[in-house]
């Protein structure tokens, strides 16, 4: 464990608490893409699979169940709660055209051909698109919550640092693990034009709204 | 490379 994972998990817990926060405050999931909170409930299922089967550590393990258990209430409050408050016909991003791919690569590139691997690796090429639904609701409405806009910034901020944990593992412990590095560097990517605007905009007070 | 047999990060 290093310093950069701990800040990358903390951020990834703090992107979820607000989240959680936002909707259930405000009573609603306007803005909030549905979809990408399914894929995300869809990562931490396939990738946690291991909670009975391995144990890391305390902390790995709790983690896992909050994660898990946050994310499925956040779905159930967009489809359950509070589903009248939620623009699905913004939300429109065709979740088989991540499905598909991801589930096609895991099958080709993976460590090991087995359940929990194949899984595994899945839940990895599936987190580094998850994102894309809401990205793509935001540039179709325009505009976005600005609390919407710290739940993004800390949700991108966390594989930003995972990137730095690896390169820290890589120097310190020779460990590498090509298809986690990888998928991580692409999800980031996905955030770049988020960031430049947050920090352009957002942390100038200004709304976020696309050009 | 060492890949990971086990998968000990969130």
């Amino acid at each position: 464990m290093n310093v950069f994972r701990i800040l990358g998990d903390i951020s990834h817990l703090l992107a979820i608490i607000i989240l959680l926060v936002k909707i259930w405050k405000s009573k609603s999931c306007a803005g909030i893409s549905g979809k990408s909170q399914i894929l995300f409930a869809l990562v931490f299922t396939t990738r946690y699979l291991d909670l009975f089967t391995t144990f890391i550590s305390i902390y790995n393990t709790v983690m896992k169940v909050i994660f898990l258990l946050c994310a499925y209430i956040t779905v159930y409050m967009i489809y359950g709660k509070f589903r009248k408050t939620s623009d699905s016909e913004n939300d429109s991003f065709r979740l088989e055209f991540l499905l598909v791919p991801v589930t096609g690569l895991s099958f080709l590139e993976n460590h090991n051909f087995t359940a929990l691997e194949i899984l595994w690796t899945f839940s990895i090429y599936l987190e580094s698109v998850a994102i894309l639904p809401q990205l793509f609701m935001i540039s179709k409405t325009g505009e976005a919550e600005t609390i919407t806009t710290h739940y993004l910034f800390f949700l991108g901020l966390y594989r930003a640092l995972y990137i730095a944990n690896w390169i820290w593992r890589y120097h310190t412990e020779n460990f590498y693990d090509q298809i986690a590095v990888v998928s991580g560097v692409v999800q980031t990517i996905f955030y770049c034009d988020f960031f430049y605007l947050y920090v352009t905009k957002v942390l100038k007070g200004k709304k976020l709204s696309l050009p | 490379s060492v890949e990971s047999a086990k998968h000990d990060e969130l």
